[in-house]
C-alpha cells in the first residue's frame, strides 16, 4: 500500500481537489483508495458528501476508534474516506501535551488491514500538530502546487519541514512528487512559475499539468469526484493522467 | 481609525492580495494605512518585498518591541507595514499557556498612536490563537471569498467565530464587509455563488467584485501593490472602485 500525504500550507493550492479526483481516477483502473480528511475545515468530506460530524479522523487518531469503525465504504466506486470528524478542531490543542502526539496517526494506521492500494491524507493550510502527524505517519508526500508567485515562496518551509520530521521521526519520507495545479494554459506567469518548478525539483515535478477547469470547481457541489461528475472534461482527463504517471511510479518503486 | 482584520480560514480567496491592493488604493486618496501581517507564512511582508525574518508581529503581540520599533514606514507611498517576523509561526505555540492569550495585539496596538486612518491585520488560513488576536483586537472584519462552493461552505465557521468572539472578548466586532474575489466573469459557478452570497449577506457584501486579473499575480513578485506595478490594469482598477465603497462606509459610520 502506497500513503501519501497531499500537502501544502499555501492556502487553496488543489490539495483537496487532488485527492478527490486522483482518488477517483485510481480507482477506475480497479485500484482501492483510501482517503483520510485530516482538515478540520473537511473540504474533502463534504467533496463527496458526507456528513462532516460523525465519527472520524479525531477518534481514529486519538485511538477512540479503530480503523474499521470509522471508514466510509464506497463514498465513491473503489473509494473509502476517514471522514475529517467534528472534534478534529480541538485536536490541534487538545494533543499538544499528549506524550508521542506527532505519532497518534501512525500508530492509528498501523492498525489498519492492507486493504487498500492508497492511502491519501488530505492536509489542511497549515504546518500544525496534524499535518505533522500526516508526515510523520506516511512514506510519501505529493505537494500541490498552484503555479502562481505566492505560492511558490511557500515550498521552501516546507520542504524544510519534510527533511525535520524525516530526520527525527520518519526516515521512509520523501517527496515523490510535485504536481502543478489550477494552471492557466495562456499566462506567461504560470509558464514561468512551471519552469522554476522543473528547475527546482526535476524528476519530482510530475510532467502531467492540472489545468484550470471548471468542471473541478463544480464537482464538490455534487458530492462527486471529477471522474464520475464530468467523465470527458479536461479536469477528469489530466487527472486521469496523473494518476497513470503516478502508477508508473509502481515500477521504480 | 478604522481597524479591520481580513479574515477567512479558507486558503487562497484573496485576502492578502486584497490586504495590499486595497492599501495601495486608500493610500492614493491620501489616506495612511497601517498593515500588520498576522501570518507566519508572511506572504503579505513578501507582497512588499520586505524581509520576513526581522522583527515584526511576534515582537509586537509578546510586548518585546513597541510599535514604533516595529513599523517600516513608507513600504509603498502612504502604507507602513508591520512584517510578520520569523518567531511568529511559534506564537501559536508558545502563546497558548499565556493569561490573556487572545488579547495580547490588542494590548499591543493600544500603543499605537492614532496616525493611521485606516490599520489592516492580514490573517492567515485558520481560525487559530493568532487569528482570534486579529478579531479581538479590531473594530471590523472583512471577508474576502472566492466565488465557488468549497468556499462558500467556510463561512459558516467564520462567521460563528465572529460572533463567539464578539460575545466573549470583542462586543464591538463586527463584520463590515464580505469582498467577492478573484471572480472569473464568463463562468455560470461563479456567478450562482455570488447570488448566494448577496441573498446571504445583502448589504454586507460590496458591490464591487474583484475579477480575476493576471497582473494581480504578478505583482507580488515584484515586490508592489497593484496600484503602482499596472495602476491601469484591471485590478488596480477594480480595487479601486472597492476603495470607494470602503471609504463611503465612512458616513455611514
Ligand atoms: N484545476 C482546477 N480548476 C478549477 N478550479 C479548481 C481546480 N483545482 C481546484 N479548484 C477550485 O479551487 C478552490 C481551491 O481548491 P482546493 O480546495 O482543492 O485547494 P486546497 O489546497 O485544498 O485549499 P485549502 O488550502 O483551503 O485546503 C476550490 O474551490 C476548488 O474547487
Ligand atoms: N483577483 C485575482 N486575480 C488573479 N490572481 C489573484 C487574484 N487575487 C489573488 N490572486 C492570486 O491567487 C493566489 C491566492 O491569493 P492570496 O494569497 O491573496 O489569498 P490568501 O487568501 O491570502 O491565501 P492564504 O489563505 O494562503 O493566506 C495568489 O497567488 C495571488 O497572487
Ligand atoms: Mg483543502
Ligand atoms: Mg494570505
Amino acid at each position: 500500500m502506497r500513503t501519501i500525504a497531499l500537502a501544502n500550507q499555501k492556502g487553496g493550492t488543489g490539495k483537496t481537489t487532488t485527492a478527490a479526483s486522483l482518488a477517483g481516477a485510481l480507482a477506475e483502473t480497479g485500484r482501492r483508495v483510501l482517503l483520510v480528511d485530516l482538515d478540520p475545515q473537511s473540504h474533502l468530506t463534504a467533496h463527496f458528501g458526507r456528513n462532516p460530524t460523525g465519527p472520524g479522523a479525531y477518534e481514529l487518531i486519538t485511538g477512540a476508534a479503530a480503523p474499521a469503525d470509522v471508514i466510509q465504504p464506497a463514498v465513491a466506486p473503489g473509494v473509502d474516506l476517514v471522514a475529517a470528524g467534528l472534534q478534529l478542531a480541538a485536536a490541534e490543542v487538545e494533543l499538544v501535551q499528549e506524550v508521542g502526539r506527532e505519532l497518534m496517526l501512525r500508530r492509528a494506521l498501523a492498525r489498519l488491514d492492507d486493504n487498500y492500494d492508497y492511502l491519501f491524507v488530505d492536509c489542511s493550510p497549515s504546518l500544525g500538530l496534524l499535518t505533522v502527524n500526516a508526515l510523520a505517519a506516511v512514506r510519501e508526500v505529493f505537494i500541490p502546487v498552484q503555479a502562481e508567485w505566492l505560492a511558490l515562496r511557500a515550498l521552501g518551509q516546507l520542504v524544510e519541514t519534510v527533511e525535520v520530521v524525516r530526520e527525527r521521526l520518519n526516515p521512509e519520507l520523501e517527496i515523490t512528487g510535485v504536481i502543478a495545479c489550477m494552471y492557466k494554459t495562456r499566462r506567461v506567469l504560470c509558464a514561468q512559475v512551471l519552469e522554476a518548478l522543473r528547475e527546482h525539483f526535476g524528476r519530482q515535478l510530475f510532467k502531467t499539468v492540472i489545468r484550470e477547469n471548471i468542471r473541478l470547481a463544480e464537482a464538490p457541489s455534487h458530492g462527486l469526484p471529477i471522474t464520475i461528475y464530468d467523465p470527458g472534461s479536461r479536469g477528469a482527463e489530466d487527472y486521469r493522467r496523473l494518476a497513470r504517471e503516478v502508477i508508473a511510479q509502481e515500477q521504480d518503486g
